[in-house]
C-alpha cells in the first residue's frame, strides 16, 4: 500500500510539472514553478539536477518516482 | 567530504521541494 501510494503521488506530482503531458519534464518546465512553489530559481535548478541522475537536460518519469521515493520512504 | 556535502545538499533542496508540492496540493481544494 505504501508502495502505491508513494506511485500515486509520483505520478501527481510529475503531472504538475509537466502540465502538458509530455511525458518528460524539462529545465524550463521546473523553473515555472517558480511562481507556484516558495522556491528560488537556484533551488529549483538544484531539484533538476539532483533528479536528472543521468544528466541529459530531461527528467522522465522513472528518473522523477526514483527521487520522489527517496523522499517518501524517508518521511514514513 | 565535499561529496557527501554535495548529496546531503540535495537530498534537503528535494525534501523542500517534495514538502512545498505536498502542501501546495493539500493546500488546494
Amino acid at each position: 500500500p505504501a508502495q502505491r501510494a508513494m506511485l500515486t503521488k509520483a505520478q501527481e506530482f510529475f503531472q504538475t510539472c509537466d502540465p502538458e503531458g509530455k511525458g518528460f519534464i524539462a529545465r524550463r518546465d521546473m523553473q515555472r514553478l517558480h511562481s507556484e512553489l516558495p522556491l528560488s530559481l537556484r533551488d529549483l535548478e538544484d531539484v533538476f539536477d539532483a533528479l536528472d541522475t543521468d544528466g541529459n537536460g530531461l527528467l522522465t518519469p522513472a528518473e522523477f518516482t526514483s527521487g520522489f521515493s527517496h523522499f517518501f520512504y524517508s518521511q514514513v | 567530504d565535499p561529496n557527501m556535502k554535495a548529496g546531503a545538499t540535495s537530498e534537503g533542496v528535494l525534501a523542500n521541494f517534495f514538502n512545498s508540492l505536498l502542501s501546495k496540493k493539500t493546500g488546494s481544494p
